[in-house]
């Protein structure tokens, strides 16, 4: 498993946006991140579920230094409705880099196992083929780091 | 915006499972992913958004060829509860290769835009700085593919 995962990066000041409850039809994601580059507001981790019941919500990472601009355009937006913004700056970004992740779920399956062990709950998840993200508590970010490090046996 | 984007990547043998309803409690994406891969079966997109009211729901996609092996072990889960298990076959991912994405929430909306305009609806999204992968409907997949190609005038 270890050659797998060449390191482990992290980022502390990171904010979570949630748009909850938009509808799920095509041009939507567009309005959204339309609005957010014309402000060029530097956008991070993007993460869509599939819609139950034609809703879906819609979450993604800025900086804390864009985060009243992203808040303010996301109050303006024109022809998307949502329940609810939710704004929450206590998280940090923990990625584990490696090559040919896909072919081992094993990678992701470590990687979650040491955070279980740690008790550490994973808010956020999005995976490529080199890549495994999660989103956390920022207070949990050291303990994370700590148990990732040692379960693929890195240099801290 | 050309610069950025190297290549677009797509595959339609794939199947998105979904398990609607999940405890958003430190250890749940372990004991999905865990038995997954205890029996081989090869994980590619994992996306997970945050919960809203404890629960969330995570999807991923496997091959046509590990749709039913993979059914199986998640109708088996031990510790892990959900509201309903979704498998669906018609769909297709399509990944934009590029680097340094981050800095431009710009290659996502453009990507966004030409999908709107083409009136394709998007599943599932998860990105990384390096590149952007989205689930659409299998049909939509040429479409999409084309409507990417030239709003990044790619070659095809
Ligand atoms: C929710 C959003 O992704 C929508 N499905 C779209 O295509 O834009
Ligand atoms: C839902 C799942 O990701 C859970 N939060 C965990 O940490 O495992």
């Amino acid at each position: 498993e270890n050659a797998l995962v060449s390191g482990i990066a992290f980022q502390k000041d990171q904010v979570k946006i949630t748009l909850h409850g938009v509808t799920d039809t095509p041009g939507i994601a567009y309005q959204i991140l339309g609005p957010l580059s014309d402000e060029n507001i530097e956008v991070d981790v993007i993460v869509q579920n599939v819609s139950v019941n034609g809703k879906t919500d819609f979450t993604f990472t800025v900086s804390e230094e864009d985060k009243s601009n992203a808040e303010a355009v996301l109050q303006n937006l024109k022809d998307v409705t949502y329940d609810d913004l939710i704004i929450d700056s206590d998280v940090a970004k923990v990625s584990l880099v490696g090559v040919g992740m896909r072919t081992h779920a094993g990678v992701a399956s470590t990687a979650f196992k040491s955070l279980s062990d740690n008790e550490i709950n994973i808010q956020m998840i999005s995976t490529s083929e080199i890549k495994i993200t999660i989103v956390i508590k920022e207070g949990a970010l050291e303990s994370a780091v700590k148990a990732l490090h040692s379960a693929f046996e890195l240099e801290k």
